[in-house]
Parts: structure tokens; sequence; C-alpha cells
């Protein structure tokens, strides 16, 4: 028998860097 | 200055990573399809392609600072990261400048991230 146990799920843009480039003119 | 190295679980070798589509994968299972499906499907958000140009001390002890040039517009953006921080190269996978230590921190296998990777980041999508 194998117990359940609570696994956190994370979102996947958790994973990659926001990289905003400076706004443009 | 850049937040304290601490460990993002998510990183951690058999995390599990939702996509935008519902559907469930393991961190380490990830593929290029999958942030390029997710950001389509999740309105707002872009997947930018994003060029390593530099990889150099960072002026903050126990950091390297990463260069990139971003998107279509080229634009140059300049992050303090941990060494360990894994980032995902396009046709490659996890990469890090830092391969042994994202092992042995996150037992994530790691390329070893180099000048010329083009890594997956986000921005937000032009609402035109």
């Amino acid at each position: 028998n194998v117990e359940p146990r609570s696994v956190a799920v994370f979102p996947w843009h958790s994973l990659v860097p926001f990289l905003a480039p400076s706004q443009p003119d | 200055p850049p937040s304290s190295s601490h460990l993002p679980s998510h990183f951690m070798k058999g995390a599990i990573i939702q996509l935008a589509t519902g559907e469930l994968k393991r961190v380490e299972d990830l593929q290029t399809q999958d942030f390029v499906r997710s950001a389509e499907v999740s309105g707002g958000l872009k997947i930018d392609s994003s060029t390593v140009v530099d990889i150099q001390e960072s002026q903050w002890p126990g950091f390297v600072m990463l260069h990139f040039v971003v998107g279509e517009q080229q634009s140059k953006v300049s992050i303090d990261v941990p060494p360990e921080h894994p980032f995902f190269v396009y046709g490659q996978g996890w990469s890090s400048c830092s391969p042994a230590r994202t092992a042995q921190l996150f037992s994530l296998p790691c390329h070893r991230l180099q000048v010329g990777d083009v890594c997956i980041s986000i921005s937000l999508q032009n609402m035109n």
C-alpha cells in the first residue's frame, strides 16, 4: 500500500526567467 | 542585491510541474515544446529567445552575472543568479553555469551554460 501524500505542483512559468526588456519607444 | 540563494524546490529533480494545458510533468522531463505550447495557451505570456552573450563574476559574492539579448528587439538584459540556477536552453534542456552544483543541490542533470546558448524566457505579450 502506498500512503497518499500531498505533492506540491508548480506552474510551468515559475521555471523560466521573466526577462522583460525595457520598453521600446 | 539579488535575493539570497534559497533553494527553489521547483528545480528539484522529481518536482511536479503543471503545464498551461493542465498536463503534469516532472521537471527533468520537460522539453522545449512544453514551454512553447504552454505560452501559446496561457494568453498574455510569450516565449522569448534569450541568447547568452556574456557570463561574468557578479559584484555579489557567490553570484554570476548573465547578460542576454532578448527577443526580436534584441534588448539587453542582465541578471545576477547563483551559479546553480538552471536555465532551459532550446534543443538542449536544463543548463547552468555550474552543473556540478546544480546536481549537488537539485539532483537535476544539467549541461554547462555557455555564451551563445539560447534560453527560454517569458515576457508579457504585447496586447494591441
